[in-house]
């Protein structure tokens, strides 16, 4: 994963991205 | 020492089945604990939409490879399933450390959720294959099941695709770095382009997002 850039913040995961927060 | 194409295709291709020979076809103890603990139990619709995308699967992949290689796909989709499940763990056990909480209720009643998850996983297996599913006797012509295909065959909007790609990831430290470069692909060819067509649950995003910020503006037509 060095090469991957990855742009989700310390505070966000699956659940946030489906509105599951 | 390097490898010719077809050498590196069959790595691929045996440590995929190595990495999913030790996954189950269903759920195990630990995501049935996790269903078990939601809200409203998720596990029969789980198991019904995995038995209701095969079918779906196997029809595409027969209508693009050949109708002779019907099983051919239900085999990939099987492998798919596995890996499904397998990052389905792994992604809630990290969301319960992070959040501290064992009910996952919203997310995992969820259809687009599981569709999602269950395509990245499908297109893993596709692309590790590669392009060409026919048998080897020269016999078919080159089919391409190549990104977006996937999106077709299980009508999942492109935007709600990328959701699940950093995540999954992230849930899955086996995948090889070719294959975390194809899904980076994915990604690009979602954020420059799929999730800009008509229709796209983007521009509803965007339409509450100005509407939240107290913005007046009529949104623009998805054509400009």
């Amino acid at each position: 994963t060095q090469d991957y850039h990855f742009g989700l913040e310390e505070g966000e995961g699956i659940s946030e991205l489906f509105d599951c927060d | 020492l390097p490898q010719t194409p077809v050498r590196a295709a069959m790595n691929s291709i045996q440590q995929l089945i190595m990495i999913l020979n030790s996954a189950t076809d269903k759920p195990s103890d630990t995501l049935v604990r996790y269903f078990n603990n939601c809200t409203v139990n998720p596990k029969d619709s789980i198991l019904k939409r995995v038995e209701r995308l095969e079918q779906v699967f196997k029809k595409k992949f027969a209508e693009a490879v050949g109708q002779g290689c019907a099983e051919i796909g239900s085999q990939r989709y099987k492998l798919g399933v596995r890996l499904y499940y397998r990052v389905m763990e792994s992604m809630l056990k990290s969301e319960e450390e992070r959040l501290s909480v064992q009910n996952f209720s919203k997310l995992l009643n969820g259809n687009v959720f599981h569709t999602s998850l269950l395509a990245c996983a499908v297109e893993v297996v596709v692309a590790t294959y590669g392009r060409n599913a026919s048998p080897s006797d020269g016999t078919s012509a080159e089919t391409d099941l190549s990104f977006p295909w996937i999106l077709n065959v299980f009508d999942l909007k492109a935007f709600d695709f990328y959701k699940v790609i950093e995540s999954f990831i992230k849930a899955e430290p086996s995948l090889t770095r070719v294959m975390i470069k194809h899904l980076e692909r994915c990604e690009h060819q979602i954020m420059e382009s799929l999730a800009w067509q008509s229709g796209s649950p983007l521009f509803e995003l965007i339409k509450q997002s100005k509407e939240r910020e107290g913005q007046a503006d009529q949104p623009e037509p998805s054509v400009t």
